[in-house]
């Protein structure tokens, strides 16, 4: 563990709680995409599953049961408790366009072909771009609340904060992932252009609008 | 690989 992946984590679990208290406080789920939090926990699921079979350290089966738990009640909030404020007619990204075909790859592109390692990959390559329908929502409303600003800043920021992980990692102790380390380029280039809307508005007390 | 077959991260 060092300091980059400990605080990529701590993000990524701030995003979290951002989003379940942003939704819980205003009763609301206006603005947020069902369907990326769908893919999500679709992601947590389908990595986490060696919750089952093997033991890492109380620190990593801690924090992967809060992230399935919050992600689950994240689900939940936006297609049952506070369903009337779902804005679906904006949420209209197609999940099964990412989702076949990131099955494919990991079918074909993986570390080994074993039923748990091709789950594992194929939850790699959907975290990538799984934030695309919330991205493709607020780039149709042309806007975002402050707060979803917020969290989709930390849900970017911590698989930037992994990329450092990697690179310490590979010179620290020879380890590298290739799966993850191209699969978190990705989802770090796609959250470019928002990082540069929210260092150039957001932080400056605007409300994130996109030009018409 | 070892590593491989445990992934530590989450």
């Amino acid at each position: 563990m060092n300091l980059f992946r400990l605080a990529g984590d701590v993000s990524h679990l701030l995003a979290i709680i951002i989003l379940l208290l942003k939704i819980w406080r205003t009763r609301s789920c206006a603005g947020i995409s069902g369907k990326s939090q769908i893919l999500f926990a679709l992601v947590f699921t389908t990595r986490y599953l060696d919750l089952l079979t093997t033991f890492i350290s109380f620190y990593n089966t801690t924090m992967k049961v809060i992230y399935i738990g919050c992600s689950y009640a994240t689900v939940w909030m936006i297609y049952a408790k506070f369903k009337a404020t779902y804005d679906s007619n904006h949420d209209t990204f197609r999940m099964e366009f990412l989702v076949i075909p990131i099955a494919a790859l990991s079918l074909l592109v993986n570390h080994d072909f074993a039923p748990l390692e091709i789950l594992w990959t194929f939850s790699i390559y959907l975290e990538s771009v799984a934030i695309l329908p919330q991205l493709f929502m607020v780039s149709k409303t042309g806007e975002a609340e402050t707060i979803t600003s917020h969290y989709l800043f930390a849900l970017g920021l911590y698989r930037a904060l992994y990329l450092m992980n990697w690179i310490w990692r590979f010179f620290a102790e020879g380890f590298f992932d290739l799966i993850a380390i191209v699969a978190g380029l990705v989802q770090t280039i796609l959250y470019c252009d928002f990082f540069y809307l929210y260092i150039t508005k957001v932080l400056k007390g605007k409300k994130l609008s996109l030009p018409a | 690989d070892e590593d491989l077959e445990k992934h530590d991260e989450l």
